[in-house]
């Protein structure tokens, strides 16, 4: 049913 | 020094129950604009950031910018004590380790206060940056959490499509599948129940049915519920808080093996 992605890989963290 | 005292005291109450079950503990970041929190699931998958504006309070006071880190389950423990007509004041002292929360019935005739421990979190802030969504879908926000509380008991995920005709929302499970689309749909009574979709090229993702579920929490929020796709961002799930601000939730998207 596919792989999850993270967050950290569309935003950047500060 | 800081004290904001919210007459519409149910609306943290209702802000809390919405958040505490995806985030365990984060930083709120007062300023004299307002109060904002940005936090991510233990898995990083999701997403919370709430913003509540300084107008919206009846008083508003901060005298400089300050983090104060709270256990969400803790803070709605004592939330929970205040009733639903309650005013709710937060205070908090320069340098101290805890934060008050206080309670005053309508007719001020009970008075309470609530003094909570705060806690050091090392919080992981990302920066989101403005972007522009593919396809922008406000609906109901009751029908929203009608149909992931449904699609949860067929299926793991669910296939957010949305095209001109409208949007669909599909699952699969080892019982079957299910499909439901919602078109377009204006000519409604009230401007809460309608759906409106803007596309400006089809989307289509996958996501986990179980944050969706959870982000369905914020329901007593708002009536409507904005769901903005775009195939290579995070989903954003709003609710906003009238006149305030609002609570977004991100989340990750499932992608083909």
């Amino acid at each position: 049913l596919g792989s999850q992605t993270v967050l950290p890989i569309y935003f950047r963290h500060l | 020094m800081l004290e904001l005292r919210l007459v519409q005291g149910s609306l943290l109450k209702k802000v809390l129950e919405s958040i505490k079950d995806l985030v365990n503990d984060a930083n709120f970041d007062f300023s004299s604009s307002g109060f904002s929190l940005q936090s991510m699931d233990s898995s990083h998958v999701a997403l919370v950031a709430l913003l509540l504006k300084s107008e919206g309070f009846e008083h508003y006071r901060c005298d400089r910018n300050t983090s104060m880190g709270m256990n969400l389950g803790n803070m709605s423990k004592m939330l929970k004590c205040a009733g639903n007509d309650d005013i709710i004041t937060i205070k908090g002292d320069d340098g101290s380790d805890t934060v008050t929360f206080m309670f005053e019935s309508p007719t001020q005739d009970k008075i309470a206060d609530f003094e909570m421990k705060l806690m050091d979190i090392d919080s992981e802030h990302l920066g989101i940056p403005e972007a522009e969504y593919h396809a922008i879908v406000k609906m109901p926000s009751a029908e929203f959490a009608r149909i992931c509380k449904d699609l949860a008991s067929i299926g793991d995920t669910v296939v957010i499509s949305v095209t001109k005709e409208g949007v669909k929302f599909s699952t699969r499970g080892d019982i079957g599948t299910a499909n439901i689309v919602l078109r377009q749909n204006t000519t409604v009574d009230k401007p809460e129940d309608a759906t409106v979709i803007e596309m400006n090229e089809p989307v289509s993702m996958t996501f986990a049915l179980r944050y969706m579920n959870s982000f369905t929490k914020a329901t007593p929020l708002s009536n409507t519920v904005t769901i903005s796709m775009s195939p290579d961002l995070p989903v954003v799930v709003e609710y906003k808080i009238a006149e305030m601000g609002y609570v977004r939730f991100y989340l990750a998207p499932k992608m083909e093996e």
